[in-house]
């Protein structure tokens, strides 16, 4: 955490830009804040109305980010992506709590059918909040069992149909061609769906964040972020060029293991967090 | 590109064609950006750049080279410097069986490279390796390991207890009267602030003394590397870094940021999801990846 001293000079400036780099925030937004800070303080300023500055400069960026989608459409269906281990088969399992604990109806959907032990992973997440469950043999077609999941949602009445989908790299062109099939095969099915896509990423990433949101969104269309892994230390800084750049909101964050660690996106919690 | 900013920033300076103050002050900033954006740590940044302008300034211009290809000369044989040195070599025992304990925070990559290793060894060594399941929270982790290990027939060991410690003393036990003499420990994904959870590693470390303790860490980390990677060398002392998923597009510089806060090597990296798909590091490679 920074400390900053009682007025302000170019020390507590250089204090400032080192808050906001290690944060993740990257050059090019780190360079707008400074920018918009020093254009709008003066010097020997008291340091508390300079941190209000950055304070109101930084949620100002965050404009976009709001709460979850209002659930319309029966069944929802809510399609989760994102690059290998940041958290996405944890954050369905947390989800599915999520809205169960609203009385909804949950279905989950086991469309990672490459990583080893994926499905039992998901399994144990549906046997642990009481979700439906739909899988299918491992190494089967992802889309099939998308397919699968949200006839069965239909069928059984599910308001909300979550779909986990096997860690990709953003690069690797087959495996984004791969995820492209699953929401086409959706779209047959209603041309609404998926209603949600959410993007997982982990707030410990760097500015490949930047990327792989940018990666993802052009493929599947993302609708909504989901930053994970924000109890650690990392501050997710990113996430402020991601808001910026591409206009999607972050709608949750997981901020542990458990199935309760999941809370709705609060920026201002969020930015209060970078100056601790 | 960065070599291209640098060569028209010496365009557009005055005196060209030899490297001064002002030339140098300017095309270090471009450098300072380079090295941001590719999440390399704002103080290792710092502390970098001044290395280089003092090498740059000492330096007399014999070379062939313009001064903007001086310059990226001397990042990148300044990068290779301190990613490489360091063994990079895993401390295998002569005669008894030697025990890798693998660590590192939640997602990194442990599992898959437990796996990795121990077929690596196995083809490298003729190693008759033992993987050990000691990762009990994970829904599934279990499951996945011994997976794994059917894919690549090689023995897991796990049991339904609810302490690691005694399922690692176990596990070398079991491969004791199994002849195995590569035993490579999986363990739980935990964050460097859990101090429950960094407690379970130093006990196990305290009991088993593994010879080598790797650290497995997201190459596309950020700035946190340095506090987390700080932290398990504190807690832990680890011999060396896996660095994983090197087949993606991030830049890596967190690796320069690991390596300047622990001192430790980086001996491999993970390129890719298949259980072959591991190679020993080379600093080469990843000096010019980071600076793009
Ligand atoms: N501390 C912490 N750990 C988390 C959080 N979310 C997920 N994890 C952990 O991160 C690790 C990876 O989670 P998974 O849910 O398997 O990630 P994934 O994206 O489904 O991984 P792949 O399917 O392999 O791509 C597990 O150890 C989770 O417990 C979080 O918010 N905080
Ligand atoms: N593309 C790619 N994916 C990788 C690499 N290493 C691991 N993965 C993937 O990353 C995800 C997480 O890998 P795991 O081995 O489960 O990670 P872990 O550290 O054991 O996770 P926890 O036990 O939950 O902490 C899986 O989807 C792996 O297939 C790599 O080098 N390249
Ligand atoms: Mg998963
Ligand atoms: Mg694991």
């Amino acid at each position: 955490s920074i400390v900053f001293s009682g007025k302000m000079d170019e020390d507590t400036l250089e204090a400032l830009e080192e808050a906001l780099y290690t944060s993740d925030i990257g050059v090019k937004t780190t360079e707008s804040i400074i920018g918009e800070v020093r254009k709008r303080s003066s010097k020997g300023e008291d340091i508390n109305d300079v941190k209000k500055l950055v304070y109101d400069v930084i949620i100002s960026m965050l404009d976009k980010s709001s709460g979850p989608v209002q659930v319309t459409a029966k069944p929802h269906v809510i399609l989760v992506v994102g690059v290998n281990g940041n958290g996405k088969t944890t954050t369905i399992g947390k989800l599915a709590h999520y809205y169960m604990n609203m009385g909804k109806r949950v279905l989950i959907g086991a469309a990672d059918t490459f990583r080893a032990a994926a499905i039992e992973q998901l399994e144990e997440w549906a046997k642990r909040t009481g979700a439906d469950f739909i899988k299918n043999q491992p190494n089967s077609d992802p889309a099939a069992v998308a397919y699968d999941s949200y006839k069965a949602g239909e069928a059984r009445g599910a308001d909300i149909v979550l779909i986990d989908t096997a860690g990709r790299l953003h690069n690797k062109v087959n495996l984004m061609n791969e995820l492209e099939k699953i929401s086409r095969v959706l779209k047959k099915l209603n041309p609404d769906a998926p209603h949600e896509v959410l993007l997982v990423l982990d707030a410990t990433t760097g500015q490949n964040a930047l990327s792989q949101a940018k990666q993802f969104s052009r493929t599947s269309g993302v609708t909504g972020i989901v930053l994970s892994k924000l109890d650690g230390t990392a501050k997710g800084g990113v996430t402020i060029a991601i808001n910026q750049e591409m206009d999607i909101p972050v709608r949750f964050i997981g901020i542990g293991e458990k199935k309760e660690d999941l809370q709705l996106f609060d920026p201002e919690v969020f930015v209060r967090s970078i100056f601790e | 590109d960065l070599s291209g900013k640098l060569e028209s920033i010496f365009k557009t300076l005055k005196g060209q064609h030899r490297i001064s103050e002002e030339n140098i002050k300017v095309s270090l900033r471009e450098v300072r950006v380079a090295l941001l954006e590719a999440d390399v740590n704002y103080i290792v940044v710092k502390d970098f750049i001044n290395r280089v302008r003092d090498r740059a300034i000492g330096e007399k211009v014999f070379e062939k080279l313009t001064p903007g290809q001086l310059i990226i000369k001397f990042i990148h044989e300044e990068l290779v410097r301190v990613l490489g040195g360091g063994t990079a070599e895993v401390a295998m025992q002569k005669g008894a069986p030697t025990v890798i304990m693998m660590c590192g925070l939640q997602g990194s990559g442990k599992t898959t490279h437990t796996a990795k290793l121990a077929s690596y060894f196995r083809k490298k060594n003729k190693s008759r390796p033992l993987m050990v399941a000691a990762d009990i929270y994970r829904p599934a982790a279990i499951d996945q390991l011994k997976t794994l290990g059917k894919q690549l027939n090689i023995p897991v060991y796990s049991e339904d207890s609810k302490d690691v410690t005694t399922i690692c003393v176990n596990a070398l036990e079991f491969a004791k009267e199994n002849r195995n003499d590569l035993i490579i420990l999986d363990t739980a994904g935990r964050l460097h602030i859990d101090e429950e959870m960094m407690n379970e590693l130093i006990r196990v470390k305290e009991k088993i003394q593994p010879h080598e303790i790797l650290f497995v860490a997201d190459s596309m980390i950020g700035q946190d590397a340095v506090t987390t990677a700080a932290e398990f060398n504190e807690k832990l002392n680890f011999d060396g870094v896996i660095l994983t998923k090197m087949d993606g597009d991030s830049r890596g510089g967190a690796a320069l940021s690991i390596r300047e806060v622990t001192g430790k090597p980086i001996k491999f990296v993970g390129t890719g999801e298949k259980l072959d798909e591991i190679e020993v590091f080379h600093p080469d490679r990843l000096a010019q990846r980071i600076l793009g």
